[in-house]
């Protein structure tokens, strides 16, 4: 089957854009820290912040793609995703890291580490309803 | 005169991976 297109890339990734926290704060992207995820996960009533580690990071199936391996949650299951090798996660306690910072620095004037095998990243999962 | 500019905000969790694991049947 033919290769699908790569995913495109959103936009308030980029330097400036605006974010929103669950308490109605507003701040630059480049400006976010650790605790306004986890605090705005904790004012969500329906979304639960997981820790996944990176476990392994190779080269996807076509150039500029990366194929990462994570152990999501307290139960360290795995999930694979396919990402430009630009796309940034948010590391616990670091801030936006990518498989390659030197392209999402240029393409976002985002300012970002490498992601390394090891780092732990802010994901989300939704909360079981009671 | 400054023309008004709409400025687009972004929800917090849009930036945030969902990486939860596909459930078993």
């Amino acid at each position: 089957s033919p290769a699908a297109p790569p995913p495109a890339l959103p936009p308030y990734f980029t330097k400036g854009s605006i974010i929103q926290l669950a308490d109605g704060e507003l701040k630059k992207v480049e400006e976010l820290r650790t605790e306004d995820f986890i605090q705005s996960a904790e004012i969500s009533s329906d979304l639960k912040i997981d820790s996944s580690t990176v476990e392994r990071i190779e080269d996807g199936p076509r150039p500029g793609i990366a194929l990462i391996q994570f152990a999501v949650g307290e139960h360290r299951a795995q999930v694979s995703v396919e990402v430009r090798v630009e796309y940034p996660f948010f590391v616990f306690g670091q801030g936006w890291s990518s498989c390659c910072p030197d392209r999402t620095s240029q393409l976002f004037d985002l300012p970002c580490s490498k992601l390394s095998v090891g780092d732990v990243c802010i994901s989300l999962t939704l909360r079981e309803l009671k | 005169n400054v023309e008004p500019r709409s400025v687009a905000v972004f929800p917090w969790h849009s930036l945030v991976p969902f990486l939860a694991p596909s459930q078993p049947d």
